[in-house]
């Protein structure tokens, strides 16, 4: 990726990172659409040996040999025997029965995990810089599971199965399923098997945001990964012939000047076609007599943006202006659309329209301004990023972390162009793209950066670190917004906040977690033994006589559920353990909520360390008085400071 | 019924998780003993995968029916439908 190294204050090289031998050797494994390994990003120059640990390959198949792996890109294997027998063999003159990525996600998200360095890189000229991952020394394994008609359960088992089998550091998946218990949910199955061997399982939270309730990939032994957006900005302004300028977002690289400078008849999609839907610019909806040689603002939703962008260039349109509706209000997304077009956000939207259902007639033209860095405020939560409360465990907070995942600039493949239709014929080294499975693999690379720097910490201990030293406020102290709403975003949006490599490599304390306190998690759901066998491989009888609590698994979050129909105290208890990962000092608890009606008291509020590995126990209670709405939520902070580190927690409390 | 697409009749793909540890003595590898369980629901059904790490089990292809009579089988945790994800 371009500028999310110095957005995350990683720098333009790894100089500013401590990089001991040990980077090297972490080994990330990708469960993706498989990879393009032509892309420079996979350039192995300098890389050692590939550790001894590895018991990957590089399979062969359609494009695709073991030559084509290398000192970075160390495993290559596909997953196809799900998908075959639910939909029939595979097309190999469509897509490659092989790792070789024909989709050109998969290779955006290893590139952002651990690409090499890239000088020179930009789509189209847009976001132009030296490309990098995260963990650039880290080493890659692609694990192809989603092909064209999807990403089917039983091909990502077999390769978590695999991948746990090859000895991966970090699994990174950007995709999911629904929301279903853990014991259905092969994800979270397969993720509790490799959480036991010591690798770190990144998922994406999803991109059904900004509806509460929407994440997936939620089981407290993943790390749920949330969007936010960078600093960076493509604006293209549409021009109106009444002289109003609306600002918009482009990759549109006009080569051929097909953008007149001049203004241009402009009409509304939804008055160029007999469809009910013909706003959208489905395919086939637009009239060519009454489309050609106009610009014509289509309504976002249904169709994917780009295609919008080539109905109206088939119906000869000369320009498209993208306006965003309800469902996405203000959160504008860049795309390289085929012919000269811009989105515009709601508000832009609605005032354009006014002209075009007014002016007898319209005319506009769209201004393309390139590449600008230094946006404020930034980063903002992703309206598409999926939002909790956690549906499955309430208890638990989820998502755990944002980090970008808006317009992000990576490795594409050379099988297809940057908008991904079959008619767009361009084709390009790089692509920007938005969603949580480009924020996902941000955090599987500085994890593997993290584990490179302490190879002995457990992946709670790494998530931990990445999560107490993630930050929930710019540097003017103004908390972070959301996208969706203009106002500041809660811990349901932000989980811990925008991820902070530099601090997490150093953060203090750590709440770590073991595999049995995990088994005393399900007991605590009351899962059947059944269940428990199911989802860890084993027989574990929950002690009857034990008082089990999902508030006592050690999270380093805290999401507190009250009654909320009762005239009576609630009180809700959490113990937690922190274990000290820095030098001796003296820690101290501050809490800070938006709700004076609750009480929180933490008991020690000082903890003392002597020396590293020593844990200390510490409770939290939180006592509510009185009734609140059913549905209210509250929201606050936990930070332990020995002046030094700053150790925090969110805190959310709901009345249900 | 003769209609082929009938759902009791139409095979799909299931994730059959095992309990390892209730494996039979008389079975030298839990694949032997995995396809015996296959077996004893359909003489036809072939494993798409066995899982040693990620899970115990396999999946395979199964009616319905087969389905529910493999999950009442000795040593069989679960049966589940095939899931579809999506890049996100």
């Amino acid at each position: 990726t371009t500028r999310t190294p110095e957005f995350l204050g990683l720098g333009q090289t790894t100089e500013t990172m401590p990089q001991s031998d040990s980077a090297g050797d972490v080994i990330i494994g990708v469960l993706d659409t498989g990879v393009w390994p032509e892309s420079k990003s996979f350039d192995d120059t300098g890389f050692g040996p590939v550790p001894s640990s590895w018991n990957g390959t590089c399979e062969s198949g359609t494009n695709f040999n073991s030559s084509n792996c290398n000192r970075k890109l160390i495993g290559a294997r596909y997953f196809a025997k799900g998908y075959e027998a639910t939909l029939g063999p595979i097309e190999e003159s469509k897509e490659s029965k092989s790792p070789r990525d024909d989709d050109g996600h998969g290779t955006h998200t290893a590139t952002t995990a651990a690409g090499s360095f890239v000088p020179g890189a930009s789509l189209l000229g847009y976001a132009p810089g030296t490309a990098r991952g995260m963990a650039p020394r880290a080493r890659i394994a692609a694990y192809k599971v989603c092909w064209v008609g999807g990403c089917f359960s039983s091909d990502i088992l077999a390769a978590m199965d695999k991948a746990i089998d090859d000895n991966v550091n970090v699994l990174s998946m950007s995709l999911g399923g629904g929301n279903s218990d853990y014991f259905r949910d092969s994800v979270a199955m397969g993720a509790f098997s490799a959480m036991e061997k010591g690798i770190l399982i990144s998922c994406s939270a999803g991109n059904a945001g900004p509806s509460a309730y929407s994440l997936s990939n939620s089981a407290p032994w993943i790390t749920t990964v949330g969007a936010g957006t960078l600093d960076r900005d493509f604006p293209a302004f549409v021009s109106l012939g009444n002289g109003k300028n609306f600002s918009g977002v482009s990759l549109y690289r006009d080569n051929s000047n097909s953008m007149p400078s001049a203004l241009t008849p402009f009409i509304y999609a939804g008055n160029a076609s007999n469809a009910t839907s013909g706003n959208l610019c489905m395919m086939g909806t637009l009239s060519p007599q009454q489309v050609k040689g106009k610009i014509v603002m289509c309504d976002r939703g249904v169709n994917a943006r780009v295609q919008k962008g080539a109905v109206v260039k088939a119906a000869g349109g000369l320009g498209m202006v993208l306006a965003n509706t309800a469902a996405n209000g203000e959160e504008l997304v860049a795309d390289a659309h085929l012919l000269p077009a811009t989105s515009v956000g709601q508000r832009n939207s609605d005032v354009i329209k006014s002209y075009l259902f007014s002016d007898p007639n319209p005319t506009a033209t769209i201004l393309f301004e390139g590449t600008k860095v230094g946006v404020q405020p930034s980063p903002v939560v992703a309206a598409f990023s999926s939002r909790g409360p956690n549906s499955i465990t309430a208890d638990i907070l989820k998502p755990d972390i944002v980090a970008p995942g808006v317009n992000i600039l990576a490795g594409w493949s050379g099988a297809v162009g940057p908008t991904g239709l079959a008619i767009d014929a361009r084709r390009v080294a790089f692509n920007i793209i938005s969603g949580t499975s480009m924020s996902c693999p941000h955090v599987s690379g500085l994890a593997a950066l993290l584990k490179g720097a302490h190879p002995e910490w457990s992946p709670a201990a790494i998530r931990s670190a990445l999560m107490t030293t993630a930050y929930t406020a710019y540097k003017n102290g103004q908390k972070l917004q959301d996208v969706a709403t203009g106002k500041p975003s809660t811990p349901f949006d932000h989980g811990a906040g925008h991820v902070d490599p530099i601090s997490a490599l150093n953060p203090g304390l750590v709440y770590d977690l073991t595999v049995d306190d995990y088994l005393n998690f399900l007991c605590a759901l009351n899962y059947s033994a059944s269940e428990i066998s199911t989802l860890a491989k084993r027989s574990y009888t929950c002690d009857e006589k034990k008082r089990y609590s999902v508030r006592d698994l050690n999270y380093p979050s805290f999401a507190v559920n009250f009654e909320g129909r009762t005239t009576s105290t609630n009180v809700a208890k959490y113990t937690r353990t922190v274990t000290n990962v820095g030098p001796a000092g003296t820690y101290k608890a501050t809490v800070t909520s938006d709700n004076p009606s609750v009480k929180i008291t933490v008991e020690p509020n000082t903890l003392s360390f002597g020396q590293v590995n020593e844990k200390k126990a510490y409770t939290v209670t939180f006592s509510a008085s009185g009734s609140a709405p059913v549905n209210a939520n509250s929201f606050g902070r936990l930070e332990w400071s020995d002046g030094k580190h700053v150790v925090g927690s969110p805190i959310a409390m709901s009345w249900n | 019924n003769t209609d082929v697409s009938h759902p009791k009749t139409t095979p799909s793909t299931y994730i059959v998780h095992m309990a390892k540890s209730q494996m039979p003595a008389s079975f030298e590898h839990h694949t032997h003993w995995y396809d015996s369980s296959l077996k004893s629901v359909s003489d036809s059904a072939e494993m798409l995968y066995t899982y040693t790490s990620a899970i115990h089990g396999f999946s395979t292809r199964l009616t319905p029916e087969q389905a529910a009579s493999l999950s009442s089988q000795p040593g069989v945790l679960s049966v589940l439908p095939e899931l579809k994800y999506e890049l996100h």
